[in-house]
């Protein structure tokens, strides 16, 4: 089970269309995974469900309950496609973050009901998380209980600008990990018209090096769109270029996996 | 003097390329106008410093010593062109931020300022406010201290979709405000290319009636482009829609303020 926590302070960068669309490019790759949302505006949520989801029991009560009950995760595992499950969010997730202060090992919790899933026979080899653009508890239970941090970085003026203040807050999680944190970073939005996105891309290459993913996902209508039809990219549109760089970019996240 | 706060915490949606470029068409209108960047990620004073400032004197001992000495504020003041004058922020802002958790009256500090600035004969038509994409300290002095609250909303799926819980935080400052809070919006980054866009456009329309502004702000790179040369459009490009749309915008707040 590999762990992708999708995380990055700055709003509006390609957290959520990144998260939902390299899932679904996964798991059309055969990769059983599983799409966390953990954003209280739930658009990762919205991003899937063609219809709307009543009530949906979301991941809140399994992080309340974390090493107590077994099983409540279970609950809330829910099925987009073949080989494609997701748990939900909802605006309850805000109540989860203000208990959670009070709790012991606060930012444990995540990582505690994956442990919980594996062992209820819930095995998956990848588990993708949509994160809220804010460095709370949720953003820390990911940030512990990942494998990779995927920082989705926007193709524009100052993208850069706040990710020093971002690892800063990642630093304080990784102290806490036994287990090192392996930071990655994927551009994203690049409008290959504008003259200015050349430069910010070369930027984000100096910046990040190796650690940037090869494939920079180009701006494209059709990832919102699909978003506004609660369906991912693989079966919204399967011409596109949004697709062909989601698709690109699982399959590199796979290759760096079998290294 | 008619204070506008330009915030929204919905992340990049286009408060800083408002500040600068309303504050900027003002100016041109031969309205006196100051720029107050209240965010300490200094977008807005990157944005008009078309050199890079060393060191500025910001708002911070202005907003900390508020009530106690005068004329602080005025050591802050930086002009960029005729009748358009402007406060740097940096990251510094965020000390301010923390220290002013534990002050008296900490949501009034930026109104003094603006008074002990009247007081000392600084006379502006206009006072513009860069806010972060965030509910905390920094922000609640502008709403407290404004007349005006200018939501810049994108023109994009979900971009309404946070925009419950921003008006339940002025909520809570408008309750402490002797004076009514006029809100307005202004629909940004409309991109008429994209099918989604209208229906958008439809919804914002039908959310905030007579409170939006009929300028909507065009998608166009030549904004981008300015801020990365630290130059309003006003100077960087005087044919761009960027340009006309937000001069366009500048003459509806005047109108709007001699009715
Ligand atoms: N490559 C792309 N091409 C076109 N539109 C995109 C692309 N990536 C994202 N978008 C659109 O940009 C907006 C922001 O994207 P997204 O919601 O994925 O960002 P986010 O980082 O999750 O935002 P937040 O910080 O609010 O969680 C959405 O309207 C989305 O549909
Ligand atoms: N109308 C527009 N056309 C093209 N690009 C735009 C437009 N408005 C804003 N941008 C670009 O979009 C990005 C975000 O805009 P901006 O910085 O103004 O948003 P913001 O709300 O201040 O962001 P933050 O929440 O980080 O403070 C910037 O790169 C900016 O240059
Ligand atoms: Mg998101
Ligand atoms: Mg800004």
């Amino acid at each position: 089970m590999y762990v992708i926590a999708i995380a990055n302070q700055k709003g509006g960068c390609g957290k959520t269309t990144t998260a939902i669309n390299l899932s679904a490019c996964l798991a059309q790759k055969k990769q059983k995974t599983l799409l966390i949302d953990l954003d209280p505006q739930a658009h990762a949520t919205i991003g899937v469900s063609q219809t709307v989801i009543e009530n949906p029991v979301t991941i809140v009560p399994a992080l309340m309950d974390a090493g107590l009950e077994t099983g409540v995760i279970l609950e809330a595992i829910r099925s987009i496609e073949d080989g494609f499950d997701f748990i939900p969010a909802d605006s309850q997730l805000v109540q989860a973050d203000q208990q959670l202060v009070r709790q012991p090992r606060r930012h444990e919790r995540l990582s505690i009901c994956l442990e919980e899933m594996n062992r209820q026979g819930h095995h998956y080899d990848y588990v993708v998380i949509d994160c809220a653009p804010s460095m709370g508890i949720l953003t820390e239970n990911a940030l512990f209980g990942c494998h990779e941090l995927m920082l989705p970085i926007e193709t524009s003026f100052l993208a850069l600008h706040g990710i020093a203040k971002m690892l800063e807050f990642c630093q304080k999680i990784i102290s806490q990990r036994d287990q090192p944190l392996q930071i990655r970073a994927v551009a994203t939005m690049l409008d290959i018209r504008k003259r200015i996105a050349k430069e910010v891309l070369a930027d984000i290459q100096t910046y990040f090096g190796d650690l940037l993913y090869k494939t920079a996902i180009r701006t494209n209508v059709k990832l919102e769109e699909a978003v506004s039809y609660g369906i991912p990219i693989t079966r919204y549109a399967k011409k596109s270029s949004g697709y062909k760089d989601y698709a690109a970019l699982a399959k590199e996240v796979i290759q760096q996996n079998s290294l």
